[in-house]
């Protein structure tokens, strides 16, 4: 695993999500499913909660746009980049941008599994950068995997260990 | 490097540029520009357990075409 270096971590454990906007790809309360499956992963292995919020700015901001949407990274179309997001700071920071010219699924293999991009983006938002390890949730290139049987690789709970420790529930 | 076309070749550029910091830049920019293509290539083939030769190749290409995320995977 790998950090952003300069120390990018959020000083508190209770953050708070909102989805700002979806995807024409999937229902409402499938992206809703996807978004919540993808913080609890990290939420499993770590005493970071996250809480959702409908209104006003959550420390993750969470959206789906096209091409230039204003932060300077503008996406590419379809393929290539299918999405970003930010490391812990004020602002932007921690903030998951996805690329609506990609095809977006649930559960089918028509499309990119949002679970699966969201989980890796939520990674760099708590802190996370990428992995050489091919195995990693956080390795840069998109790897389908059995949603079902998911659970988070070794190699991201030592990532996000180091930064935050581990659950204290378990 | 006759497999590779013009359009792949601007596309690594764009990679590289995006993901891998590529000084845009530079006081001779045309030996700067390949100087550095070579350095971020073979920062991105060391990333990824490629075969590290600084050169375009299509193993090298093939890990680019690929759908990935859009963070830089060296910081500028």
């Amino acid at each position: 695993y790998s950090v952003f270096p300069g120390n990018y971590k959020w000083k508190k454990h209770d953050l708070t999500y909102r989805i700002e906007n979806y995807t024409p790809d999937m229902s409402v309360a499938e992206v809703d499913d996807s978004i919540q499956r993808a913080l609890q992963v990290w939420a499993d292995v770590s005493p970071l909660r996250f809480t959702r919020i409908y209104s006003g700015v959550a420390d993750i901001m969470i959206s789906f746009a096209v091409g230039d949407h204003g932060d300077g990274y503008p996406f590419d179309g379809p393929n290539g980049f299918l999405a970003h997001a930010f490391p812990p700071f004020d602002g932007i920071g921690g903030d998951a941008h996805f690329d609506d010219d990609e095809t977006f699924a649930f559960k089918s293999y028509n499309g990119y599994n949002l679970f699966l991009v969201a989980a890796h983006e939520f990674g760099h938002s708590l802190g996370l950068e990428h992995s050489q390890d091919p195995g990693a949730l956080m390795y840069p290139n998109y790897v389908h995997r059995d949603v079902d049987t998911f659970s988070l690789p070794q190699d991201d709970v030592n990532g996000i260990q180091f930064l935050y420790g581990p659950n204290p529930d378990v | 490097l006759p497999s590779i076309d013009k359009e792949e070749i601007t596309m690594a550029e764009d990679y590289l540029n995006k993901l891998y910091a590529l000084p845009k830049k530079a006081s001779n920019e045309k030996l700067q520009r390949s100087s550095s293509m070579s350095m971020r290539l073979k920062e991105m083939q060391e990333f990824f357990g490629l075969k590290i030769t600084g050169t375009l190749n299509e193993e090298t290409l093939n890990v680019m075409k690929k759908p990935r995320c859009g963070v830089p995977d060296v910081a500028a």
